[in-house]
């Protein structure tokens, strides 16, 4: 464990309490994707439920249990509770063509062919794209909440802070992992644009616009 | 062998 990957994951926690906090206090899920949520939901799901059959540290497992149940407490929020805040109508990005490529790359690029391998893979390429149906949202909108900028924020510095720490393993451990940097550093970039706008308003004290 | 490789991430 290293400084980068601890405030990675510190800030991937802080991002679901920011979110939890932003639904709570609006009472409403308004400008959150449902399908992004639900991405990650099976990100987490495919991913870390390998705490069933491999320990690696309580850490790792008290991590991986929290990202699975809060992130499936958020879908419940969405649906259930909040569901009437939830407006489909501008959730439109067609998952089916994120999860088709995201399949298809991981029965080619995995460690090893076997299922939990191939799935690990799907899991780490999801979660690249996952933050998608989110961004189109936000671009259709042309503006957010603060407080779910935020949120965004957080959950975009999460995987950036990972590619200090994977110049730090391949340095000081001499190991690197392909497969996780390159969807790592595609999910960083996908939240350029959003981070340009985030410290240029968000930051300076004003509202979130995208230039119309 | 690669199976191995640094599954200690998140």
């Amino acid at each position: 464990m290293n400084l980068f990957r601890l405030f990675g994951d510190l800030s991937h926690l802080a991002s679901i309490f920011i979110l939890l906090h932003k639904i709570r206090t609006t009472r409403s899920c308004r400008g959150i994707s449902f399908k992004t949520q639900a991405l990650y939901v099976a990100v987490f799901v495919s991913r870390y439920l390998d705490i069933l059959w491999e320990w690696v540290s309580l850490y790792n497992f008290v991590m991986k249990v929290f990202f699975i149940a809060s992130s499936c407490f958020i879908l419940y929020l969405m649906k259930m509770k909040y569901r009437p805040t939830h407006d489909p109508s501008i959730d439109t990005f067609r998952v089916e063509f994120l999860v088709g490529p995201c399949a298809l790359l991981a029965l080619i690029f995995n460690y090893k062919f076997t299922f939990t391998e191939v799935l690990w893979s799907l899991s780490i390429f999801l979660e690249s794209l996952a933050i998608l149906p989110q961004l189109f949202m936000l671009q259709r909108t042309g503006e957010a909440e603060t407080i779910t900028t935020h949120y965004l924020a957080a959950l975009g510095a999460y995987r950036a802070l990972y590619i200090p720490n994977w110049i730090y393993r391949y340095f000081s451990e001499g190991v690197v992992d392909p497969i996780a940097v390159t969807a790592g550093l595609v999910q960083t970039a996908l939240y350029a644009d959003f981070f340009y706008v985030y410290f240029t308003t968000v930051i300076q004290g004003q509202k979130f616009e995208l230039p119309a | 062998g690669h199976t191995d490789h640094v599954k200690d991430e998140l």
